[in-house]
């Protein structure tokens, strides 16, 4: 299982119109000048994973994901955020050889979660998540500043780490 | 219940000492648990020793020396069991230009067995990638985003230089 | 005491905008009283807005947008009453290119009135500086320093990259 | 007011050779590899300016300032730092063209302040340091990461920063 694109709209400062970073196995490198919206990409993707803390996603509530609009854009409805999954080597418990998880949350802080287009709960998504070890807190998604804290951390939750991989 | 730990730690720790000596030439580093017995009584110390130091503890690491250790536990758990990707935002902003060769060479490895999205600003990270995205603001406050191909923008960066 | 401290503010205030626009182009920042009144019956809000954006609060800045809006910051405190000295360690790591280079700019101009001493990983910074001090640590665990010649650095920097 | 030199004995990776960084105004550059001991050049400056909590200076107690020994040297018994200022301009309340302020400490974490070679209390120091607009905690000194904590910190410490100036 890897990721093969990661579709935005209304996601941030990615604005109305749908846009879809394709990507591949390997090493891919995002780059760009300072705030023109690179780590609003881990955001997205920490969003579809299931992270429920708007502040882990640089928010103060789940509404400030939305793209709150420009001198020439009016602001979102709501934002969507989907992720196509390659699942050739059936990692998910699914048969489609693509998987796509979708999110998508409304100015009232409602949101959905859909697999493959029908609909889900969050529960369902993160049971599916786990089977490829997929967390919404995984050591996998290192933000942007906190590479460090797995040295501050305390020895205890480190042991913690290595428990969730066993 | 401990064996199963105790056979993942390890594994990892075996790793971590290994990628370490790897990332930071003529370090060494270990994962030790905090109690010898049951393995659940204490937590994970890392004892990491850049250059052959005499460091009392990971607190006292350098900035530098902090996120390449940590890097190597990241990569060590990666190469026991790998998760479907990584995302690593700014993880080199500490890093010296050696160092962040040296990491992006060995992303490159690991990246053989796993996909790595790497957000960097550092042209020795962007030019080991194998494909790069370029993230703009052309229009007042819209990001846009455009495959880059890895010369040219390696290119640009050494003219700016 | 409401009347001096309200001096200071503006001053400070007007500087701050003045240079945030110098680092960040197209970019406009003011820093604003969080009450009309009484200055002192509430704090100071810093409302930055980078290449133009409608941005809600500094907490949604980037985090090289809330460098160079800090650095703003503390230039224009020193523009209106400089300290002796300024140590700034690696302020630079999550600046891109183009803004390490402004931001160096800005402290060669600053550096005409006071003295900066600045810890650096960039070489858009270290190559626009007066004076390098290298610190190394040929023998295990002991740091030494020596003075370097700017242009000797650069060069090697630039055949490294 | 500048400095013009900071001279380390037994202070940090400093060893127990009594080490000078020579410095003049303008706009001056330190580099090197990583933990080749950049930052506790700054942590020897906070040291001098009277930084009380050992925290802010990388360490758990005071006696972590002292330089703890390699394979081939012994630990050391005291940490000295020195700073000499030019006093050209008479910034200080002090006579003297160059004033020289030092501070010390030993294993068991007892300190004493030095300035011009005489012994002098803390408070006589913070009080000769104010003249200039020197404070322990000033912004004038922005450690390693420190840098967006002006953003991040509440409006009224904010304001704070403000008050000492004017
Ligand atoms: N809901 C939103 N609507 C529109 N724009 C937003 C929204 N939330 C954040 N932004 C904008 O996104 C920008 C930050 O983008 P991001 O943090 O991804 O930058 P970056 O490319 O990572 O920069 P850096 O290199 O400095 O880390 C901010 O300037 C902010 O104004
Ligand atoms: N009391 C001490 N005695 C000897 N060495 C010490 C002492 N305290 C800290 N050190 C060493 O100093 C080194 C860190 O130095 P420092 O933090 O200044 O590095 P740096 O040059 O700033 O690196 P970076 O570029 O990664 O920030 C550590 O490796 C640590 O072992
Ligand atoms: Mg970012
Ligand atoms: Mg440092």
């Amino acid at each position: 299982v890897f990721i093969e694109k990661v579709t935005m709209k209304g996601f941030k400062s990615y604005g109305n119109k749908t846009l879809t970073l394709p990507l591949s196995k390997g090493f891919t490198c995002i780059v760009g000048p300072n705030g023109s919206g690179k780590s609003n990409i881990t955001d997205a993707i920490c969003f579809v994973v299931g992270r429920i803390s708007a502040k882990s996603m640089r928010g103060e509530r789940l509404s400030d994901l939305i793209f709150n609009g420009t001198e020439d854009e009016k602001k979102a409805e709501e934002a969507i955020v989907s992720i196509t999954f390659n699942n050739e080597d059936g990692g998910f418990p699914i048969e489609e050889k693509k998987v796509t998880i979708s999110r998508a949350v409304n100015s009232k802080g409602e949101g959905e979660y859909r697999v493959n287009g029908k609909r889900a709960t969050r529960s369902y998504v993160l049971d599916i998540f786990s089977y490829v070890g997929i967390r919404p807190d995984g050591h996998n998604i290192v933000m942007q500043g906190d590479i460090a804290h797995f040295i501050n951390m305390n020895p205890v939750d480190r042991r913690g780490i290595i428990e969730e991989i066993s | 219940k401990s064996e199963v730990f105790l056979k993942t730690f390890n594994e990892i720790a075996s790793n971590f000492s290994e990628i370490f000596s790897e990332i930071s030439p003529d370090g060494t580093a270990q994962l030790l648990l905090e109690t010898e017995g049951n393995p659940f009584d204490g937590g994970i110390i890392v004892d990491a020793k850049p250059l052959g130091k005499n460091v009392k503890t990971a607190v006292s690491l350098s900035g530098g020396e902090k996120a390449i250790t940590a890097l190597s536990l990241i990569f060590a758990i990666q190469r026991y069991k790998p998760s479907p990707f990584y995302i690593l935002d700014e993880v080199d902003a500490n890093l010296d230009d050696s160092n962040v060769e040296r990491t992006a060479d060995m992303i490159k490895r690991q990246a053989e067995k796993t996909q790595f999205i790497v957000i960097t600003l550092r042209e020795g990270m962007m030019s080991r990638a194998e494909r790069l995205f370029g993230v703009s603001m052309y229009k007042k406050g819209l990001s846009s985003m455009v495959a880059l191909e890895v010369e040219k923008v390696v290119k640009q960066e050494e003219a700016l230089a």
